[in-house]
């Protein structure tokens, strides 16, 4: 007999010492917010892999992490979630990507784990098994926020490619186009 | 990106991560976190969730590395994260939160930041963004 455990991240970065109260303190909040759901759920004996994408979507569902409703926008400004989960006992595993109106990508997941054959489906085909299986869909307008469009505006302003939280600096593009900061 | 890793009393294990990508990304990009053994893994010894620079996680094969560093050396899961954190990728690329079969847990990164949340049965629980605070 061990003891239960939980750990839980919304992103990594170059995360500035001095974000302001107003930026760090709602997302503090949804941490806590979301760890103690994740602590009352494996308390209550829910299997890891349900603790795991409950709390994945409560995560989805903060507009301040970038995933779900708070996604970043592509180059063309559309929204493209990806999603993967894992079951470490049976390594039963599904995966999603080039989603645009799926409202919490990680269940599509666990919907591709438990339903298909396979691991992995993208794009058009992953859409269409969402709505085969009645997951909640919306609009793509939906993931579309005005902080994600100024953050858009200003990657493309400084042509940068840019990671979670990091904020653009003016650096010479490199020639690939497709640049990371970090 | 955001991820969630759990263990139970019975030492099972999952893992699972969710991401829009990066903001101005090519259209049809795919990073790590639908790679399974990149971003995301699980198996009987841990479970792996990673976030950063998709590129270089994948290129690292971040969270199975972890999984193998403890299978094939042994390694406690501390031990094994620190390794690929520290060595597998390119500093200010990755984070990962981890858990093991023994209730052991661990959140390194080499970025500047990390939002980041975990609790344990023993009463340990930690909030936090930066390194030490």
């Amino acid at each position: 007999m061990v003891g239960w455990a939980i750990a839980l991240h919304g992103g990594a970065g170059d995360i500035p010492i001095d974000l302001p109260d107003e930026r760090r303190i709602p997302r503090e909040s949804a941490l806590r917010h979301c760890l103690d759901l994740g602590i009352s759920a494996l308390k209550s004996g829910k299997p890891p892999l349900d603790v795991a994408e409950l709390v994945v979507r409560e995560l989805e569902n903060h507009p301040d992490f970038n995933a779900g409703k708070g996604s970043v926008l592509t180059a063309q400004g559309t929204v493209e979630m990806e999603a993967s989960i894992m079951d470490g006992k049976t390594k039963r595993c599904g995966a999603v990507s080039g989603l645009t109106t799926v409202v919490n990508p990680i269940s599509l997941a666990r919907l591709v784990m438990e339903k298909t054959p396979h691991i992995y489906l993208a794009f058009d085909a992953a859409e269409a098994f969402a709505r085969a299986h009645g997951v909640e869909t919306v609009d793509s307008s939906h993931f579309i926020t005005p902080e994600n469009i100024a953050r858009l505006k200003q990657a493309k302003e400084f042509n940068r490619v840019q990671l979670d939280y990091t904020v653009p600096s003016p650096k010479v593009p490199d020639n690939c186009g497709d640049s990371q900061i970090g | 990106t955001v991820g969630c890793v759990a263990v139970d009393s019975a030492g099972n294990l999952a893992s699972a991560t969710s991401t829009g990508g990066y903001v101005n990304k090519m259209v049809g990009r795919i990073g790590d976190t639908p790679v399974i053994g990149a971003g995301t893994y699980a198996n009987h010894l841990c479970a792996i969730s990673a976030t950063g620079k998709g590129e270089d996680i994948i290129r690292g094969t971040v969270a199975r590395d972890v999984a193998a560093l403890m299978e094939y050396k042994g390694l406690s899961l501390t031990e094994a994260a620190a390794y690929v954190v520290d060595q597998s990728v390119p500093r200010g690329s990755c984070g990962l939160v981890a858990v093991s079969a023994n209730g052991e847990v661990t959140m390194p990164f080499n970025t500047t930041g990390m939002f980041r949340a975990c609790a344990s049965e023993d009463g340990y629980s930690e909030i936090a963004i930066w390194p030490n605070n």
